[in-house]
């Protein structure tokens, strides 16, 4: 299909199985295609992939296929964000942040993987004011629940079923806490995190002796050492 | 085209390694 031809087929309402055939076709094109094509299908594509996302978050009782179809559409805005221009649209986009955000779900845990990754990658190459946005979108995604705003992440990391999913949220950590520019600010989120679960469960990670979490809890330690030193 | 792609690949490559919260660093 062409770029055009997917921007028709979302607009046109489809559901179901029809909805995750067009998604996987489209995860596909949006990964081999020149970037020219994900521009072209971007102008349009990504505000109804958008669309698409909130329909499904906004369904009281999501089916199995709702959450493939989330799932997959999440897989497409990562392989749209796979260049500067989608990373671009993406970073300029409050309605993606809040979104993605909103999507995070400790119950799905490899969807869940694959979001905090992707909102880890816009924490670390956004402008200055992205943190505001992205803390922001994350709270209200976490009040919408009634829930603390971190409590999501920190469910994550307690899945000890879902180890790709626990080093995806530790990076995800670090890269909220590593990102304000104040000190202040920065012993602020790590605290938030220490007492929204991260500190009983800190022992627990560092026995798993996992290489890639091994790397990520270290970054944790040594960027703490640091503001301390500071402080 | 080809150096325009990638990006997101590239940046979870140094968030996983850590070289991103290095970079931060200094």
């Amino acid at each position: 299909l062409s770029s055009q031809e997917y921007v028709h087929e979302l607009r046109s309402g489809i559901s179901d199985e029809k909805l995750l055939n067009c998604l996987e076709s489209l995860r596909i094109s949006l990964t081999s295609n020149p970037v020219s094509w994900v521009n072209n299908f971007g102008h349009e594509g990504l505000g109804l992939l958008l669309d698409v996302l909130e329909k499904l978050l906004d369904k009281k009782q999501q089916e199995n296929i709702d959450k493939k179809n989330q799932y997959k559409l999440i897989q497409c805005l990562k392989a749209f964000m796979n260049n500067k221009f989608g990373l671009q649209r993406i970073l300029e986009d409050e309605r993606s942040l809040l979104l993605l955000a909103r999507a995070i779900d400790p119950k799905q845990p490899n969807m869940m993987t694959e979001i905090v990754k992707i909102l880890s990658a816009i924490c670390i190459v956004g402008e200055e004011n992205i943190l505001d946005k992205l803390l922001g979108a994350i709270t209200t995604a976490a009040e919408r629940n009634n829930r603390e705003r971190f409590s999501p992440i920190v469910e994550g990391l307690e899945n000890h079923e879902a180890l790709q999913l626990q080093v995806a949220c530790m990076q995800f950590i670090n890269a909220l806490v590593t990102s304000p520019y104040e000190l202040d600010f920065r012993i602020h989120l790590r605290n938030e995190f220490l007492r929204s679960g991260l500190k009983t469960m800190l022992p627990d990670l560092k026995e798993k002796e996992n290489d890639e979490l091994d790397i990520q809890l270290k970054v944790f330690d040594e960027n703490k050492e640091d503001d301390l030193t500071e402080l | 085209e080809g150096d325009e792609t990638g990006v997101m690949d590239n940046l979870l490559e140094a968030l996983q390694s850590g070289a991103a919260f290095r970079d931060r660093r200094k």
